[in-house]
């Protein structure tokens, strides 16, 4: 067996030697070096690098993703320790079609219905979802009343122009929200989770959701005025924000490193590379001990 | 012992003629041991700045530096990193000195705009050396 196990270390030393020089950053690496060859967190990293063209990304989202950089990560791109939640991707999509189905009434305050058709195509199988938010903001030129009160409807359907060939029966799914439009707030997030989440984990790529909102002014904040309705069309077309958890081993599991710095706190002799069944185990003695303590 | 104490003591202080500095040199660490150092590059030297939105500069840090003999505890090396140095210095030189590499990594936030123009902001790990050993 000694000879085989010899060639098999030589091949595995070939492979990597290719690996390796295609690995080096510097070289213009050209098609031939497909990611195939490359390690995979160098991949993640290389395919931003591909020729294809990069479709320009929404202003406001870049806007939107920058100011949440800022609240996650310091200047140099470390992530802030106090943070306690366990995604560790934020995902922003913006619709790439949108139809609008019926006009809106200013008189009952309701916005047009529009048809929003989400591609998730970036979000990999090891991206388990956690949340996922409608962004609305407004274009700051109109003003708004004070205080509003408004109700959203979301409706999700299987997109049946993608499913031609399939005879499909519209699904569809009635949720509401109440929510609070104030005249400071730059942008609403509508919680669609419990909405997008059965869709997200059976690897729907195209999400298909019909929106419309119906707004009065809030009584309480206005008691004089009447149910008087006001123009939304400030109301931009909405972004779709998706928190994730990369289960994979390059990205960064917060809690698994927070857990773990303070197990071996605890006991220093612990040994390294817990497994997780023991882990957890240690999690239960670190509780237990402290209920006693 | 020939000498009364005391007249040893009356004896002028005379200052010391080796150099203070010199005498301590001995324990600094040898100029070129191994350690971290940095090197901070920033995205649009890579050309990925149209991809990479934030952050604008990243400070991977790398280890360099030669391995002592006697590396212990200083470097958290297990025995065999020594059991390598003898080897090496007394049987076989084909066999390599052990090397200054990485042993902690610590974390890195990316903002990247992704090629069907969605945004993403990922955590990867073991992006940042931020502790050397000897292996």
């Amino acid at each position: 067996s000694q000879p085989s196990r010899r060639d098999a270390q030589n091949a595995a030393t070939t492979e990597l030697e290719s690996g390796a020089k295609t690995w080096s950053l510097l070289q213009p690496l050209d098609r031939r070096d497909r990611p195939g060859l490359l390690p995979p967190l160098f991949k993640v990293l290389y395919d931003g690098q591909d020729e294809t063209p990069r479709l320009k990304p929404d202003s406001r989202a870049l806007r939107y993703m920058k100011r949440l950089y800022k609240a996650y990560a310091t200047k140099d791109g470390i992530p802030k320790s106090n943070r306690s939640h366990l995604y560790n991707t934020v995902r922003l999509f913006t619709p790439c079609t949108q139809h609008k189905q019926t006009p809106g009434d200013h008189v009952t305050g309701t916005l047009p219905a529009v048809d929003l058709l989400f591609n998730l195509d970036r979000v990999t199988a090891v991206e388990h979802l956690l949340k996922s938010v409608l962004l609305y903001t407004f274009n700051t030129s109109v003003s708004l009343p004070s205080a509003v009160k408004c109700e959203c409807n979301l409706v999700t359907k299987e997109p049946q122009f993608f499913h031609k060939t399939l005879p499909s029966a519209p699904y569809s799914f009635t949720f509401n929200s109440q929510l609070e439009l104030k005249k400071k707030r730059k942008w609403i997030e509508i919680d669609v989770t419990t909405l997008l989440q059965p869709l997200v984990t059976s690897n729907k790529r195209n999400i298909h959701i019909s929106v419309n909102f119906t707004c009065v002014q809030d009584q309480l904040q206005q008691p004089s005025k009447q149910n008087s309705s006001f123009n939304l069309t400030p109301l931009v077309r909405p972004l779709l924000l998706l928190y994730l958890n990369d289960t994979s081993a390059q990205a960064y599991h917060r809690w698994y490193s927070l857990h773990y710095k303070r197990v071996t706190s605890q006991c220093p002799h612990q040994k390294r590379g817990l497994s997780a069944h023991s882990r957890g185990e240690a999690a239960v003695g670190v509780k237990s001990s402290r209920h006693r303590r | 012992d020939q000498l009364p104490v005391s007249s040893v003591l009356r004896k002028p202080l005379t200052p010391a003629s080796f150099n203070l500095s010199e005498y301590f040199k001995q324990f600094l660490f040898p100029q070129n041991e191994c350690e971290l150092h940095d090197f901070r590059l920033s995205f649009s030297q890579l050309k990925w700045d149209d991809w990479i939105v934030a952050p604008h500069r990243y400070n991977p840090q790398y280890c360099k530096g030669e391995c002592p003999r006697a590396v212990g505890h200083r470097y958290g090396s297990p025995v065999h990193t020594m059991v390598q140095n003898i080897i090496y210095e007394k049987l076989d030189s084909s066999v390599p000195k052990p090397s200054c590499v990485p042993a902690k990594y610590s974390p890195l936030s990316v903002l990247t705009i992704e090629p069907d123009g969605s945004i993403a902001y990922k955590e990867y790990e073991d992006m940042i050396a931020t502790k050397c050993t000897c292996r």
